[in-house]
């Protein structure tokens, strides 16, 4: 299935910062709210 | 006067450029000593061991961990060339790359939080530059010299 | 008078703040430059077990530019959340390693 932006969070190797992990934890950690 | 106003903003935006890319800079400062400390940990640890650790035991950097709760049941799908894996999790689950787990291993000197040892801060200003001490001692003491240098001035 | 004396002020503050980005600027591509020289390092199973005291861990090493998405959970229909994650690379194999201290 496409995901889209508003549908998942991107994370790219040796091109994101750490701070789009920590968006990600926040995001599981909130239960998928984003 | 009104020139006046347009410099005074120019100012502000040039003040908060600057305080990003000071932070910036400290995050880059701290895995430069986090992976100096790292180093010469390894290089300490193989002299007394007489050599290097067995290569299953050790993971090369860079990489990511992806923490989850030891009751989590993790279903993974792998492609057939291994460009391609999902995870499914029944549980959260936290992703962290490398540098996290270096400051978690101390190889930061606790820099980060703005707590380090006189002793540790000395070791620390020692995996950096001399021009780029000043920023350590900042991140040390948690102070930032657009705090005690412009900003008040201007005020 | 005391306006322009202001606007002189204001020019020479900026002149200043233009000439600490610049240094800002190249320390930032020295450091980063610095670090990329920072080879051949590693941590021991037993260091990354320490700092997640007890959780089951997956190392993923990984050629730049793999992507990472994680969809925002939805409810699965047993009722309970699905989390996922989905790796996906364009020029090399990806590695993962389970590791946990048993």
């Amino acid at each position: 299935s496409c995901l889209t932006p508003r549908t998942a969070l991107l994370y790219k190797f040796n091109g994101s910062p750490s701070k789009s992990l920590k968006d990600i934890n926040n995001m599981i950690k909130g239960g998928g709210q984003k | 006067a009104q020139e006046c106003q347009n410099l005074e903003m120019e100012k502000q935006r040039r003040i908060e450029r600057i305080k990003q890319k000071r932070a910036q800079l400290q995050e880059l400062l701290l895995q430069q000593i986090a992976f100096k400390n790292l180093v010469q940990r390894n290089e300490q640890n193989e002299q007394q061991n007489l050599g290097p650790p067995a290569l299953n035991s050790t993971i090369q950097l860079p990489f990511l961990i992806v923490n989850t709760s030891k009751r989590t049941i993790i279903d993974c799908s792998i492609s057939s060339d291994k460009f391609e894996y999902l995870f499914n999790f029944d549980n959260t689950f936290e992703i962290h790359d490398d540098i996290e787990v270096l400051k978690r291993m101390g190889m930061s000197f606790g820099l980060e939080a703005g707590k380090c040892s006189s002793e540790d801060l000395k070791t620390a200003k020692s995996l950096v530059p001399k021009a780029l001490e000043s920023y350590v001692s900042d991140m040390c003491t948690g102070s930032s010299w657009v705090n005690q240098g412009l900003l008040l001035s201007s005020t | 008078k005391e306006v322009i004396n202001r606007l002189r002020y204001l020019e020479a503050e900026i002149e200043d703040l233009e000439l600490k980005e610049k240094e800002l600027d190249q320390q930032k591509l020295w450091l980063q430059q610095s670090i990329k020289n920072i080879t051949f390092s590693y941590v021991t199973h037993e260091d990354i077990c320490n700092c997640f005291n007890g959780d089951t861990l997956l190392a993923i090493q990984a050629p730049c530019g793999t992507q990472l998405e994680v969809p925002i959970p939805e409810m699965g229909q047993n009722g309970q959340k699905k989390y996922q994650i989905n790796l996906k690379s364009h020029s090399g194999p990806i590695h993962v390693l389970l590791i946990n201290r048993e």
